[in-house]
């Protein structure tokens, strides 16, 4: 099955 | 002090159109560089990020880097009181809560404003990093709003490969099955009709499409679309803005576990 990742999975916070 | 005027103010009525469905409650960053937006949707699977550069207004003051945060929403019904040929002023005071819009018909005869009130946002904002994607597709931005279109009423996720062959947009549904080939075309008469696949290494990435189907409200600011994917990384979904800047959607990918 396909997970839906989020944005903040590969974007860090600044 | 803030004063911004934008002669093309239709621009910036489509860039709240594409975006107020994704995304509620933003804050406006506006500095020497420019009017930008970086903003996820609540569940943070997809990221908008807007950048307007100084250079393309007509008049551009701001006096310090202010941080305004808006109900989008609120923000679209305001402009949508704009007509499409008007010239759009914002404009802030220092420590004001509220921004105005000034709308100025071309030929002068009719100026209204709009007081919209301001709001704390609390945001994130994420480092996005330079990446080298591994393929990056050019096309129509009317055909990829279609193929988006046609494939969200077969199935909910897409999948999209690059190939030497050119890209292939994948869904697969209760009723049946869906793909869609695009070749690189570029013998075409106007360069915005022109298809360009550039790949370095082939790709295949899974998306949700009603993520594209709301990226793709982006349409109106642009002839084409680019599309920058690679391996496990977000999608980038690219609309210029001319001579002006860019909207681009960031998309997380859908990976087996």
């Amino acid at each position: 099955v396909n997970q839906q990742r989020q944005i903040t999975t590969f974007f860090a916070k600044k | 002090m803030l004063e911004l005027r934008l002669v093309q103010g239709s621009l910036l009525k489509k860039v709240l159109e594409a975006i107020k469905d994704l995304v509620t409650d933003a804050n406006f960053d506006c500095s020497a560089t420019g009017f930008s937006l970086q903003a996820m949707d609540s569940s943070h699977v997809a990221l908008v990020s807007l950048l307007l550069r100084s250079e393309g207004f007509e008049h551009y003051r701001c006096d310090r880097n202010i941080s305004m945060g808006m109900n989008l929403n609120n923000m679209a019904k305001m402009l949508k009181c704009a007509g499409n040929d008007d010239i759009i002023t914002l404009k802030a005071d220092d420590g004001s809560d509220t921004v105005t819009f000034m709308f100025e018909s071309p030929t002068q005869d009719k100026i209204s404003d709009f007081e919209m009130k301001l709001m704390d946002v609390d945001s994130e904002h994420l480092g996005i990093p330079e990446a080298e994607y591994h393929a990056i597709v050019r096309m129509p931005s009317t055909e990829f709003a279609r193929i988006c279109k046609d494939l969200s009423s077969i199935g909910d996720t897409v999948v999209i490969s690059v190939t030497k062959e050119g890209v292939k947009f994948s869904t697969s549904g209760d009723i049946g099955t869906a793909n869609v080939v695009c070749r690189q075309n570029t013998t075409v008469d106007k360069p915005e009709d022109a298809t360009i696949v550039e790949m370095n290494e082939p790709v295949s990435l899974t998306f949700a499409l009603r993520y594209f189907n709301s990226f793709t409200k982006g349409t109106p600011l642009s002839n084409t679309v680019t599309i920058s994917l690679s391996s496990e990384l977000p999608v980038v979904v690219e609309y210029k803005i001319a001579e002006m800047g860019h909207l681009r959607f960031y998309l997380a990918p859908k990976i087996e576990e």
